[in-house]
């Protein structure tokens, strides 16, 4: 029978370290090791069993479990949606500044096109220097049409207007790419909730940081708080970065990561798989 | 926050005048809990309390100072302690290196630092765009200082970062200050490790700045590490402090560099840099 004491806690607490280095928020931690505690303790250690292992195997099975919740499929339901004649797709991309949103939406972008499917940009990041241009040169290099305006316009206006001419072009998928904002700056959150008022997308995608660390859980929070997005993009995972954000975005929010960011190329896009990342931590 | 986690674990010392050591363990360990939770590294967090440890068992409180108080005030300044004496840029010439992760704020803070200097010392500041890995990253300097007359010098239909910065230097090498901007890259991508090799060579910089985002977390320091032993990092400049993020793991890249960090982002316009102060610094950490 495993026994509550100091063997177990001295166990625990050396998988709760790697679990921190790895960049798992301290709440989404917190919270699995309490439920790994109720599970285990009590239970029969099999003859033979190594105590470490058993605790290992089943925090794996833990954290699987949360990063498989509500799992969807990017592509299929794209598709899906299409099939069913339910065009253009909306998908609308959010998240704060530098996590990889204008480049993931050219990956998704070459990704649908590459499927046959017809997509069009809406560049609705209207207020930072240089961003209509980088989407437009990414639009121009994959072979897109992108819907643009001058800088300072207004970023709903840019997202209707891409709508319209989608609607117009009978193009399948639209992609609204918003300018990076910090969750506490009411007035960027007011706009983006505009945006989405008008676009009204089907998919709302947050695009996180896999570099990011504990503030990786207030930003999916309040996206999820004011917008309500139906999964996460994290990208950078081909860095230093370990990926835990992952769980920690999965576990405060209940939304799952459906995409994962893995270099700056184009084809650098692949299906979140919950194995992979685990793997990756546990390294 | 930090601050709640740091409390939390002295208000057990509430009406105590004397800890023994297994107390002072307990409060080590939770301390050390806190500061994991607000992205400070694990070796950091260890050698942190164990400070804390010497330093509640070697100092007495003063008279009528609290066992809390005493202990928050050791915990502070090891943590000024940590972060160094303060460094002071002289703006004559100066050749900066940007470099940093990819995202990070890097071709904002050129901008922005151009402008610092260029305002504060009427001194003639140069921009050099070498990111060539980027779309759009020459158009989103010039934008940046459209406004501004400090030159900006790039070549955006050449594809050799290197070359982009030879040239730049002899046509905007007379500035007083001439600031390169990077690609972002990772320790972990050869190509760009090598493409930032032969860029340092060239620019054979005065100064080469990190710039790290308030947000990342324990990837902090061995990203710190790596660009260290690449260009030999002077000083670190962490932003996007104006958002939710802390910067705890921005200390990683101070301890792994030993470089101060010299400035900090509050915002996406040009105007939104400050000069470094610890204690405003960690005032905001603790939350
Ligand atoms: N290595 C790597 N780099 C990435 C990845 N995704 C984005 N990047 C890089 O990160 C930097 C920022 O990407 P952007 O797409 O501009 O990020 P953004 O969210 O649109 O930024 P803002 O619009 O300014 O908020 C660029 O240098 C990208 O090439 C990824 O998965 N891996
Ligand atoms: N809120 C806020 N945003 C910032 C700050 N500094 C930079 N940004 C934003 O962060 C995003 C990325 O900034 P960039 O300057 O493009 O970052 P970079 O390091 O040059 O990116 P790459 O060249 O792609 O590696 C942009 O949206 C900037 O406006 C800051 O201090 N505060
Ligand atoms: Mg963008
Ligand atoms: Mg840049």
């Amino acid at each position: 029978i495993i026994k509550d004491g100091p063997v177990f806690d001295e166990l625990l607490e050396e998988l709760e370290l790697v679990m921190l280095e790895a960049d798992m928020g301290s709440r989404a931690l917190a919270a699995v090791l309490v439920a790994l505690r109720s599970e285990l303790i009590g239970s029969r250690l099999r003859r033979g069993a190594d105590l470490t292992r058993v605790i290992e195997a089943s925090l794996k099975r833990a954290l699987r479990s949360l990063l498989s919740a509500g799992y969807w499929d990017f592509n299929a339901t794209i598709d899906q949606m299409v099939d069913a004649g339910d065009t253009p797709v909306i998908v609308m991309m959010v998240g704060v500044n530098g996590t990889g949103k204008t480049t993931t939406t050219a990956k998704i972008a070459h990704r649908l096109k590459e499927e046959g499917k017809t997509v069009i940009l809406a560049a609705a990041d209207t207020f930072r220097a240089g961003a209509i241009d980088q989407l437009e040169t990414h639009a121009e290099r994959i072979g897109v049409r992108c819907v643009s305006s001058e800088r300072g316009g207004d970023s709903a206006a840019i997202a209707r207007d891409a709508v319209e001419s989608a609607k117009a072009r009978g193009a399948d998928v639209v992609i609204i790419d918003t300018a990076g904002r910090m969750t506490n700056k009411i007035n960027l959150m007011n706009e983006l909730q505009k945006v989405h008022r008008v676009a009204q997308p089907h998919l709302v995608l947050f695009v996180g940081d896999a570099l990011a660390g504990n503030d990786a859980v207030e930003q999916a929070v309040e996206f999820q708080r004011t917008l309500k997005f139906d999964g996460a993009v994290l990208c950078k995972l081909d860095t230093d970065a370990k990926g835990g954000a992952a769980l920690s975005i999965a576990h405060a929010t209940g939304r799952p990561i459906v995409l994962a960011g893995v270099g700056q190329g184009y084809d650098d896009l692949q299906q979140f798989d919950p194995d992979w990342l685990l793997q990756m931590m546990f390294e | 926050g930090l601050k709640a986690g740091i409390f939390g674990a002295l208000s057990r010392l509430k009406g105590k005048r004397k800890l023994d050591e297994a107390e002072i363990k307990e409060l080590a360990k939770s301390i050390r809990r806190a500061l994991l939770e607000a992205d400070f590294n694990v070796r950091q967090s260890k050698e942190i309390t164990a400070r804390l440890e010497e330093r509640m068992v070697e100092e007495e409180p003063l008279p009528g100072v609290t066992l809390q108080t005493h202990a928050m005030n050791i915990i502070y300044t090891e943590l000024v302690r940590l972060l160094g004496p303060p460094k002071e840029i002289r703006p004559h010439n100066q050749t900066i290196l940007m470099v940093g992760l990819y995202g990070q704020g890097k071709t904002t803070t050129t901008a922005k630092l151009a402008e610092w200097w260029r305002r504060r010392h009427g001194v003639k500041v140069a921009v050099i765009e070498a990111d060539v890995q980027r779309p759009g990253a020459y158009a989103q300097l010039q934008q940046l200082l459209a406004d501004s007359p400090v030159e900006v010098y790039g070549e955006p239909e050449n594809n050799n970062a290197e070359e982009i910065v030879r040239n730049g230097l002899a046509q905007v090498g007379n500035a007083d200050v001439v600031i390169v901007d990077t690609a972002g890259r990772d320790r972990l991508d050869d190509e760009l490790q090598a493409e930032l090799e032969r860029i340092h060579k060239v620019a054979n910089a005065t100064e080469r700045f990190l710039v790290i985002d308030a947000q990342v977390g324990q990837a902090a320091g061995p990203v710190a590490a790596g660009f260290h032993e690449l260009v030999g990092i002077s000083g670190v400049i962490v932003t996007k402090l104006d958002g939710t993020a802390r910067g705890g793991g921005a200390l990683s890249a101070v301890a792994t560099t030993g470089a101060p960090i010299v400035f900090i982002g509050e915002g996406e316009k040009v105007a939104d840099l400050e000069k470094f102060e610890s204690d405003r610094f960690i005032s905001r950490l603790l939350g």
